[in-house]
């Protein structure tokens, strides 16, 4: 499914 | 946020604010590679897609900004402006970035931790910004006179991917479940790029030397 990863570094 | 990534984004900040400065003040981009800029608006447009669907905090939306803006302004500048333009080392500045591109893509298509569009987009960036700066140092070898903030430019950019590398081993040791091995070794395989690089910076530092790089 899905992860949907926020990814918080720039 | 932990002083290793807070120091890693203003090295970061730091470096684009040099090379805007450098070629503002002296209506000139000698030295400067048009393909290392190009090569980074394609990264932070493809990682940056999440601006539009999920919000982080504030300072990661206006840093993702300021990157966007300020590299495209750099890219404005060496194409169109009608003085800066002039002074581009186009036959100096030929590294075929097609050749760093599609290989970053098509490793992006297989390893990645989802098969989305965003998902795949995002780790092409990170791949991608791995060898992004390799147009630039071909450029410096080239170039006889290497100026100060160019030098600058590139040990600034340096240190941000130096910095982030503690700034993970930092997040492994403090939070749970921390881990992206895709970015770690792209970091890794990134910083490696410039050891040459800070061999020679800090070598004609110390020496009180001009800056230059063995061909």
């Amino acid at each position: 499914g899905s992860t949907g990863a926020v990814h918080d570094e720039l | 946020m932990n002083i290793f990534r807070l120091a890693g984004d203003m090295m970061h900040l730091f470096s684009i604010i040099v090379l805007l400065l450098k070629i503002n003040a002296t209506r000139s981009c000698r030295g400067v590679s048009l393909k290392t800029q190009e090569l980074y608006a394609i990264v932070f447009v493809c990682r940056y897609l999440d601006l539009f669907t999920s919000f982080i905090s504030l300072y990661n939306t206006t840093m993702k900004l300021i990157f966007l803006l300020s590299t495209f302004t750099i890219i404005y500048w060496m194409r169109f402006h009608k003085v800066i333009r002039v002074t581009y080392d186009r036959e100096q500045d030929t590294f075929r970035y097609q050749f760093l591109i599609l290989p970053c893509f098509l490793l992006a298509l297989v390893l990645n931790n989802e098969f989305s569009a965003m998902e795949v987009l995002w780790t092409f960036s990170i791949y991608l910004e791995a060898v992004a700066i390799l147009p630039q140092l071909v450029l410096l070898q080239r170039t006889n006179n290497i100026d100060n903030l160019t030098g600058n430019y590139v040990f600034l950019l340096g240190s941000y991917r130096a910095l982030y590398i503690l700034n993970w081993i930092y997040r492994f040791m403090t939070e749970p479940n921390y881990r992206q091995y895709l970015v770690w070794i792209s970091g890794i395989v990134q910083t490696i790029v410039y050891i040459d690089f800070f061999y020679y910076y800090i070598r004609s530092w110390r020496n009180n030397e001009k800056l230059s790089l063995p061909a």
